[in-house]
């Protein structure tokens, strides 16, 4: 499974 | 969603609203340093390239709307309208913002999690919001009279660095798989350039005397 970046924050 | 995030992009919000009031009722810019402001519209345009094409959440998509629009609009009000540019403390903001933007550019190059445009963009804009601080924290030691609203904007800032901070932690200790080392060390360097700045703030609270920052 692929981790992406933690794109739900601001 | 937890309530460190929230509070944390709550305090972010409000730095921006001190700001705007300052700029929209005072009509005045005295004490900001336009280094920074262009600095955090880079850093909105480089991060959300992504606004129109991976959808998070609505909340999500209006808080980057949100900080788009304010920074740029507080860059245009500083540059160009007509009063407020003339409170602009152009000889005293002589921070070079190429010195920050070029090492950022070249470390995004070199440390990113994924070599492509967007990720490189975005983690140039991590860095840059690192360092965009630096410039306004020289100009408030540069400023002998740092009037309230400045401190205020400032403080808040650094009070939205620390609870995002919290927030990574309890992330850490709730989520599986959030492990992000390149968003939480610079913004551990980014909260940390605040350390001095919380000091000399907390201080003039306490004894109830304006905030001057030793030269």
């Amino acid at each position: 499974e692929e981790q992406e970046t933690s794109k739900d924050e601001l | 969603m937890n309530i460190f995030r929230l509070s944390g992009d709550m305090t972010h919000l409000m730095s921006v609203i001190v700001l705007l009031l300052k700029i929209h009722t005072i009509k005045s810019c005295a004490g900001i340093s336009l280094k920074t402001q262009e600095l955090y519209a880079l850093v909105f345009a480089t991060r959300y390239l992504d606004i129109f094409t991976d959808f998070v959440s609505v909340y999500n998509t209006i808080m980057k709307l949100i900080f788009l629009a304010t920074s740029f609009s507080i860059v245009w009000y500083m540059r160009h309208h007509k009063i407020v540019r003339r409170s602009y403390d152009k000889e005293q903001d002589t921070f070079r913002h190429l010195f920050l933007i070029l090492p950022c550019l070249i470390l995004a190059l070199v440390v990113n999690e994924k070599f492509t445009f967007k990720e490189v963009m975005w983690t140039f804009s991590l860095y840059v919001e690192a360092v965009a601080i630096l410039p306004q924290l020289v100009l408030l030691q540069r400023t002998k009279n740092i009037d309230n609203l400045t401190g205020q904007y400032v403080f808040l800032l650094g009070a939205y660095r620390a609870l995002y901070i919290l927030n990574w932690i309890y992330r850490y200790l709730t989520e599986k798989h959030f492990v992000h080392w390149i968003t939480w060390i610079s913004g551990l360097v980014q909260t940390l350039l605040y350390a001095d700045f919380f000091y000399y703030y907390i201080n003039s609270w306490k004894n109830n005397v304006r905030l001057q920052l030793p030269a």
